[in-house]
């Protein structure tokens, strides 16, 4: 129950970040979080860079969760 | 070590990140 919930809520977070529903987050969709969310463009380039584990300069799914997990299971 | 620092401030800025979108999901209905 503790995975699936992990999911449900990577699932949603992933969609705040894509919007458009491209499949994928580039660094810009992150900047655009600026408006919405109490961090500074700095705070989400590191985010980025923190979730973009090959380097490739867009956040897939896959490391989103995975990103996304590690907190989460960190918190509970 | 400047690698577990750098390690310990992405984790530090990602919990912020998602403790961010936690509040502003459950912060409108």
């Amino acid at each position: 129950p503790a995975q699936r919930a992990m999911l449900t809520k990577a699932q949603e977070f992933f969609q705040t970040c894509d919007p458009e529903g491209k499949g994928f987050i580039a660094r810009r969709d992150m900047q655009r979080l600026h408006s919405e969310l109490p961090l500074s463009l700095r705070d989400l380039e590191d985010v980025f860079d923190a979730l973009d584990t090959d380097g490739n300069g867009l956040l897939t799914p896959a490391e989103f969760t995975s990103g996304f997990s590690h907190f989460f299971y960190s918190q509970v | 070590d400047p690698n577990m620092k750098a390690g310990a401030t992405s984790e530090g800025v990602l919990a912020n990140f998602f403790n961010s979108l936690l509040s502003k999901k459950t912060g409108s209905p």
